[in-house]
């Protein structure tokens, strides 16, 4: 059962889908275990449903494990799916949230990349191995900013490279199965995709300087959200758009989330503590996860609030 | 597991453009010298790179030639590493 399952620790990829199971199980009035596809390497690909009934409520998307290196996300991502059950019906805004609207989070949306980092290169970088496609994807994927959508300046199509992008949206089977569902799905209202590690909360766009149409709206809300952040353990986060407060970088998941209709798409980089990088100690996991959720939680409020 | 003794991430502070581009630079060496953990993006911002053990004489010699400021965030990855696999086990001993 979950009982035993501890927050304040990383998982393999195993454990983690066990402890899916077993969540889901536990959980199954509100919670339940969709597979939106198969990795390259043929791995499942799951999301967690969150939904107190109705099938096309108006929905908010969150990922992590992009990067699969970057433990602290995916931990960061269970922690969270435990607190929506845990909360609900106790928190009045998160009560409310989920009777209007449902909650998607993808847990580990690179399991191949995940897995190898616990197999063999816990720090895949661009030293990878060159070769084939498949040995350069694996943790090629893994240094993405975020899923390469569309070609573009700042993105290529050498698969060893680090802003390597798929001929078109389909061609990973890994993006491929978000941009599928989040497609077929139609209703997505907000999509955040959790990175680490730089303190950010960052909005479209990536790829040009050119504000979007929301752009103080959007700024406003990432200010509620990062304020919310600090007051529960005092980290400071930048905010701001993509290209502004970090470079100008092409097709990436909030950019295509955007032009997508989805009006409150966010990428955050989670905490750095300036001593380990993306290496964050297990017992950084509690505190890094309190604090996101408040930020999630103002994100979610707003999209609730602000119906479109 | 591959191994990553000695191997150290170096945080460098760029001061404007010009030192900006010298990190680039790096990322375009043959065979790869360092792996960004936090890419070079703007001067505001560290830049943190990995750098092999077997590196870390040239790369140190580079930063310092250019009079690019830098501090040793993680003096041996692998022992971080160590640390987190110790960690794990730890956790699943007491979740069993």
């Amino acid at each position: 059962s979950t009982s035993s399952f501890s927050y304040s620790s990383y998982h393999t990829l195993e454990e983690i889908y066990s402890w899916i199971d077993n969540f889901v199980t536990e959980h199954s009035d509100i919670v339940s275990k969709i597979q939106i596809g198969n990795s390259f390497e043929n791995r499942s690909i799951l999301v967690l449903k969150f939904s107190t009934g109705g099938s096309r409520h108006p929905a908010i998307w969150i990922d992590t494990g992009i990067h699969s290196r970057e433990w602290i996300t995916h931990a960061t991502g269970i922690w969270t799916a435990n607190k929506i059950v845990s909360d609900y019906g106790k928190d009045r805004v998160l009560t409310d949230i989920l009777k209007a609207m449902d909650i998607f989070i993808e847990l580990v949306t690179n399991p191949d990349g995940f897995a190898f980092t616990h197999s063999m290169v816990r720090a895949p970088g661009k030293d990878g191995r060159r070769g084939s496609r498949h040995l350069c994807r694996t943790w090629g994927f893994d240094s993405l900013g975020g899923f390469i959508l569309l070609p573009g300046n700042g993105s290529n199509s050498n698969p060893c490279s680090e802003t390597y992008h798929g001929p078109s949206p389909q061609s990973e089977p890994e993006v491929a199965a978000i941009v599928n569902f989040i497609t077929a799905h139609g209703n997505f209202k907000a999509l955040i995709s959790i990175h680490s590690y730089s303190q950010m909360l960052m909005y479209p766009y990536g790829r040009s300087l050119e504000p979007v149409s929301n752009q103080r709206e959007l700024y406003d809300l990432a200010k509620d959200a990062v304020e919310a952040l600090y007051k529960v353990h005092g980290i400071e986060y930048f905010f701001g758009s993509i290209s502004t407060t970090l470079y100008v970088a092409s097709g990436i998941t909030v950019d295509w989330a955007y032009d997508s209709g989805i009006k409150y798409a966010f990428s955050f980089e989670l905490r750095d503590t300036g001593r380990y990088g993306f290496l964050l100690p297990a017992t950084q996991i509690i505190p890094t996860a309190q604090e996101t959720w408040m930020a999630l939680r103002t994100i979610m409020e707003h999209t609730l609030n602000h119906p479109y | 597991q591959m191994n990553f003794t000695g191997d150290q991430v170096l945080r460098v502070l760029a001061k404007d453009e010009k030192q900006l581009s010298l990190l680039r630079d790096l990322e375009g060496l043959k065979p790869q010298k360092v792996d960004f953990w936090r890419g070079p993006a703007r001067p505001s911002l560290p830049v943190d790179m990995r750098v092999p053990f077997s590196e870390l004489k040239y790369i140190k010699a580079y930063l310092e030639s250019h009079g690019l400021a830098y501090s040793i965030m993680i003096k041996d990855i692998q022992v971080l590493l160590d640390e987190e696999r110790e960690a794990m086990a730890k956790s699943r001993r007491l979740e069993r």
